[in-house]
């Protein structure tokens, strides 16, 4: 699990996950 | 080729335009700051707190949210196993698996730094019905949203914000 | 000859895109490493407007935590509709600063506006299928999903657009460079009653123009109809972070005082320039699109990508 600092009461998150031959870096912005 | 930029509408160009009008508010308005901060990334989450504070905390934070995990074990006692719950109102009741295990893990970068890490680690079904063998190749393998994963992972980071 | 040799090489690079636009897949367009932002309906409307600026993007999709699925996009649509609403309802201020993105779709119906689709394609099949669904999409955007093969859940992996889908064939299609008849023989100039502004028209009646319209763009003219700027439902974004709600009474020339000094300009061409040109300046410019005017500026017409897309899809 990669994560941000929180700016502005948001929580960020992300994982990089590889789909099929492709690297795809899904980011989830979430209120704290 | 006939193909351009039109000029006047560059923004210093524009904002010189509407300055030189005299129009009064337009030297208020100032242009959007487009500040292209990068964000800076972190594995996991960071900590100086004495380690067993820190594992404490993140049992707490665990138990609060409904989660379980295996006793651990005693020469590791820097690891969690968890088992979450993420049910979700299911379409035609389709056998989905609804529990997510995660593994927390506590790691020393150096003396009084320490790396919380979380990593998915498969999910299971509250009904015990086995899940169904994954036929697809190995190439297909990877169709994994890893999206529920970060709600858990934001619900947790939440829970140990607030309490901390 | 000549024009007759002309019109062969066009009609035999167009069959030649469409076969390399059947022959590939949506999920070949994709970079091989790329991120896909994606924002939690529980979040604010204006938190996530701060991370569509910071991370100069103009959408993303939405996921529902309740439900575990993907509820949607969110576009610069959303955001007209939120300064339409709190227009007709000033008393309302508390509700719009406090609302989620999850109640936006409530927003879309207290001011009966026109749903956005929510079409989308598997990232394998046929880039073709995607560029003609495209065609009929209001959002211009067309969501890449698959299916968690666990928990047969839904997976955004991308989102592809009419620039992408263009800016791929310029990339890789060479039979681009042959599209040499001028687009004033092709008929896919938008012409006619174009809606325009002038400068000094307030910014709620260009936004007014943007959503009655269902177009992305107004273009702002002199009193003798030459083009001097336009603007896009992509500024609405900087009138907003602004908090420029109170004062929509703003004219449009100084609205666009919000605009960031990293905006490219406006893309003009003349109805003698060819398609070729044209993607040639997509594959080296982020182009929204193009104005077509006159020796004098004075403007014409308008080309949207969509209409290039439409022409290369189903033209001739």
């Amino acid at each position: 699990l990669a994560t941000s600092s929180i700016k502005h009461n948001t929580l960020c998150v992300a994982s990089i996950v590889r789909y099929k031959r492709k690297y795809v870096t899904q980011i989830l912005y979430a209120p704290l | 080729s006939t193909v351009a930029i039109l000029p006047t509408s560059l923004p210093q160009i524009h904002r010189a335009n509407l300055l030189a009008s005299g129009l009064p508010t337009a030297a208020s308005i100032s242009p959007l700051v487009n500040k292209k901060s990068k964000t800076k990334w972190h594995f996991g989450i960071r900590s100086r707190s004495y380690p067993l504070d820190v594992m404490g905390e993140i049992y707490i934070a665990l138990k609060n949210l409904g989660a379980e995990w295996a006793k651990p074990s005693e020469e590791d006692l820097w690891t969690i196993r968890v088992r979450w719950k993420y049910d979700v109102s299911q379409k035609n009741n389709e056998v989905v698996p609804d529990l997510m295990k995660i593994v927390i893990q506590l790691f020393q970068i150096e003396t009084n730094n320490y790396l919380v890490d979380f990593k998915f680690d498969g999910w299971e079904n509250s009904r015990g019905i086995p899940l169904p063998l994954s036929k697809i190749t190995d190439d297909e393998m990877c169709t994994f949203s890893a999206y529920p994963f970060l709600h858990l992972t934001t619900r947790l980071i939440m829970e140990l914000a607030v309490n901390s | 000859d000549s024009i007759e040799a002309l019109d062969m090489e066009q009609k035999l690079s167009l069959t030649a895109i469409r076969q390399f636009l059947k022959s590939k897949t949506s999920y070949d367009v994709l970079p091989v490493s790329f991120r896909l932002i994606v924002l939690d309906t529980s979040l604010l409307v204006k938190k996530a407007l701060n991370v569509l600026l910071q991370n100069n993007i103009v959408s993303a999709p939405l996921w529902d935590a309740k439900t575990s699925r993907f509820a949607g996009l969110l576009t610069s649509d959303d955001f007209i509709n939120v300064i339409q609403y709190y227009f007709s309802n000033p008393d309302k201020f508390d509700l719009v600063d406090k609302l989620q993105l999850g109640g936006l779709r409530d927003i879309e119906r207290a001011i009966g506006a026109v749903p956005l689709d929510t079409e989308s394609i598997h990232p394998s099949r046929p880039l073709y299928e995607a560029c003609v669904m495209m065609l009929n999409s209001r959002s211009r955007r067309i969501p890449l999903i698959d299916q968690d093969e666990e928990t047969s859940r839904e997976i955004v992996v991308s989102v592809l657009t009419q620039y992408r889908i263009l800016k791929f064939i310029a990339l890789n299609c060479r039979e681009t460079h042959f599209l040499k008849k001028p687009i004033s023989e092709l008929n896919i100039i938008a012409k006619g009653n174009l809606r325009s502004c002038q400068m000094s028209t307030p910014v709620i009646d260009v936004i007014q123009l943007l959503s009655q319209g269902n177009v992305s763009s107004i273009p702002i003219v002199d009193d003798d109809g030459r083009l001097i700027n336009v603007y896009e439902a992509v500024d609405v974004l900087g009138l907003i972070k602004g908090g420029i709600y109170n004062d929509l009474s703003l004219s449009v020339g100084e609205a666009l005082m919000r605009r960031s000094d990293d905006f490219e300009g406006v893309y003009t061409c003349t109805e003698h320039d060819k398609l070729s040109t044209l993607l040639d300046t997509t594959r080296k410019s982020s182009v929204h699109r193009f104005f077509v005017v006159d020796q004098s500026g004075k403007l014409e017409g308008v080309l949207s990508l969509g209409d290039i897309l439409r022409y290369i899809l189903l033209g001739e």
